[in-house]
């Protein structure tokens, strides 16, 4: 219902401290909760970036990351733990778009886009500069293999650049499934597996055994009889 | 030989292991092949222990590799072999903690196979399980089916990977071994590799081995 003629104020980044967005990412938190089936409350557990944008009333853009607690949602109890390492999995990467109309602090949630943070993080991919000339078909054939890939395997990488060299590994051990399976001489599918994020050498190092390849090592060992009942 | 032959009919093969980012697949391998062998003679299926050889076999070099054969005879100096449950996996080497009166089975010696693929197929249904190793680049991509990579991709002489042969037989009119591996149920079919048989695809007949029970 925004006037289209009236000029938008330009947003301001605001620090967590900053008087006024405690109370914001509160209500957006409980906003949150009400609106989700989870049976344990959720809580914010990493604040990204509150913006906030002088408008008709105030708008206020929140990107926070969102985790389980321990507590259920039907207990009273206001201070929760997270829980431990095992469930970040399911933590949520969330935008939220919050409104103070009346520019008294009445707060309005207006938009709510939370994703699972395996994800999200691959949307960052869209920016990665791969060798694909014009061939978009291919490109987003990539992304989306690479989303299924790191969901089916929970896989989570430590940065944008860990997570960048290992979209480009994925493509490359695509190609080389690609290949095998056009020459392979039997009946077998080769694809996307569990190791499609390592290299070949990386591959080797963590799962493979070198030393069956020095024969020098081999001690000799006493002929097996022949098979010989019917 | 039979036309085919599957030890896990027979119940002589344990569950699917996983070795995690070490490289002891050689003892993945031959305790498997030990699992069978005392199967046989005893009837009793038994998961044994792994751990007890990445951390006491001290001519092999843990999660950094090892050869089936020292791994055999690393089993009879020390008695013999824990039960999974006793000695239990954890994918680091560790210091030492054998116990030899948890012994739950042990070996006499160990022998080699012949290089000869019908060899080893009739060796294999006649008394068990085969220790084996084979070049395991295809492996990485490996979905399902008979895996039949050309020559170049699968160089005979790079033996990479230890596993466990446990029957053979034919898909499609496709002949195939059986392989267990030891990489977790969601790899492959079931945690199963299925290799063309009859080519020495990958090298597969170039380290056929196993324990002897008496």
């Amino acid at each position: 219902c925004e006037d289209p003629n009236q000029p938008l104020g330009s947003p301001v980044q605001l620090g967590e401290s900053e008087p006024g967005v405690k109370k914001i990412l509160e209500f957006t938190e409980e906003r949150y909760n009400l609106g989700s089936n989870a049976m344990h409350r959720r809580k914010i557990s990493r604040f990204i970036s509150v913006t906030r944008q002088m408008l008709k009333g105030i708008r206020y853009t929140i990107k926070v990351e969102v985790s389980n607690t321990q507590c259920k949602k039907s207990s009273m109890v206001r201070s929760c733990d997270f829980y431990p390492e095992s469930h970040k999995l399911e933590t949520e990467l969330c935008m939220f778009e919050v409104w103070d109309v009346t520019l008294q602090g009445n707060l309005t949630l207006l938009k709510q886009n939370c994703q699972p943070k395996v994800i999200a993080r691959t949307e960052e991919f869209i920016n990665v500069d791969i060798e694909f000339g014009n061939d978009t078909f291919e490109f987003m054939r990539l992304v989306l293999e690479f989303k299924h890939f790191l969901k089916k395997f929970n896989k989570v990488y430590s940065s944008r650049e860990e997570t960048e060299r290992r979209v480009v590994i994925f493509y490359e051990n695509l190609k080389t499934a690609e290949t095998l399976q056009s020459l392979d001489q039997g009946s077998a599918e080769y694809g996307v597996t569990k190791f499609s994020d390592l290299t070949v050498e990386e591959f080797q190092t963590m799962y493979l055994n070198p030393l069956l390849n020095q024969w020098t090592l081999h001690s000799p060992m006493k002929p097996a009889a022949p098979a010989q009942r019917p | 030989a039979p036309d085919s032959w599957d030890w896990r009919e027979h119940g002589a093969v344990s569950s699917v292991k996983n070795q995690g980012m070490c490289g002891s697949c050689w003892a993945f391998s031959v305790t498997g092949n030990i699992e069978g062998q005392w199967f046989l003679k005893n009837g009793k299926l038994l998961s044994l222990s792994e751990q007890e050889l990445v951390d006491c076999d001290t001519v092999d070099q843990a999660c950094r590799g090892g050869l089936p054969s020292n791994a055999y005879e690393a089993i009879e100096k020390l008695g013999g072999l824990e039960t999974e449950t006793d000695y239990t996996y954890t994918g680091h080497k560790q210091s030492c903690s054998f116990v030899n009166r948890k012994v739950a089975a042990y070996i006499n010696s160990s022998v080699e196979l012949s290089k000869d693929e019908k060899e080893i197929a009739a060796w294999l249904a006649e008394n068990g399980p085969v220790s084996v190793a084979l070049n395991a680049f295809a492996m990485q991509f490996y979905k399902k089916g008979v895996s039949h990579p050309l020559k170049i991709f699968c160089n005979p002489w790079m033996i990479d990977h230890a596993v466990l042969m446990v029957g053979y037989g034919e898909s499609k009119g496709i002949p195939f071994w059986a392989i267990k591996n030891s990489w977790g149920e969601d790899y492959g079919e079931g945690g199963y590799y299925y290799l063309y048989r009859g080519s020495n695809a990958c090298g597969i007949n170039k380290m056929a081995s196993s324990a002897v029970i008496h």
